[in-house]
């Protein structure tokens, strides 16, 4: 259980909520 | 064999027995996310967060959300009446909790949240601190080191500045708040090792 965080479904929460930052950036 | 899911994450530690495991899970999920948003919103407003590359920034949210979450919601312990508020509204004993399955995390989580919280910090010493708290260079799967080091740095000199500034009779504050990192992993661990025997359940 090494990585908690994906298990969880955590990490796609957090990939979604930094999406709209990182597209701005890309702008 | 009524199962309980004692996470103050979640509106309730009472979970329907004619729910399925998945549907359990989903509820809980759906409870927890705005948490894990906020702190995601939280990390981008940290200067020097969005200069990190994006593997980056999302390792240290991986690894650092939970301990976030802990430093954020220590006051749904309360401590004087050994209660836990969950997050729809309700209290639950210490004792209550046991019965339904609580171990040593949740005396671990009272002991951090007591002594987190008679440091007495002002809600921007207590931002920073969370700041340091998530950038951390040693989480697992940094790709640049060196980047996040040098933020992780720049924020500590800024919290002993800000905690010298407004506590200037009580330097042990500083290096005590330091001290609460390695609690905080190990909560992290405690944490992750229950996660485990809840989805083996």
């Amino acid at each position: 259980f090494s990585d908690p965080a994906s298990n969880l479904g955590l990490e796609d929460i957090i990939r979604k909520a930094l999406m709209g930052n990182l597209e701005e950036r890309q702008e | 064999n009524r199962m309980h899911l004692v996470c103050p994450m979640n509106t309730s530690p009472h979970v329907d027995p004619h729910k399925s495991g998945h549907e359990v899970w989903e509820e809980f999920s759906h409870s927890f996310t705005p948490a894990v948003r906020e702190v995601v919103e939280f990390a981008k407003k940290i200067p020097g967060f969005r200069d990190l590359s994006q593997p980056d920034q999302v390792s240290l949210l991986k690894a650092g959300t939970f301990e976030v979450l802990v430093v954020r919601f220590a006051s749904l312990f309360d401590v004087k009446d050994r209660t836990i508020t969950f997050l729809g509204g309700k209290k639950y004993s210490v004792d209550t909790l046991r019965a339904m399955g609580a171990g040593d995390l949740l005396n671990s989580m009272f002991d951090f949240s007591e002594k987190l919280i008679n440091l007495g910090l002002s809600e921007e010493e207590m931002s920073l601190f969370t700041a340091v708290v998530l950038v951390s260079a040693d989480r697992s799967g940094i790709e640049n080191v060196n980047s996040v080091e040098a933020l992780q740095e720049t924020l500590i000199r800024a919290l002993r500045s800000l905690i010298t500034k407004n506590h200037p009779n009580e330097s042990a504050i500083f290096t005590k708040l330091l001290l609460k990192l390695p609690d905080l992993r190990s909560l992290n661990n405690m944490h992750s090792e229950q996660l485990l025997a809840f989805k083996v359940h």
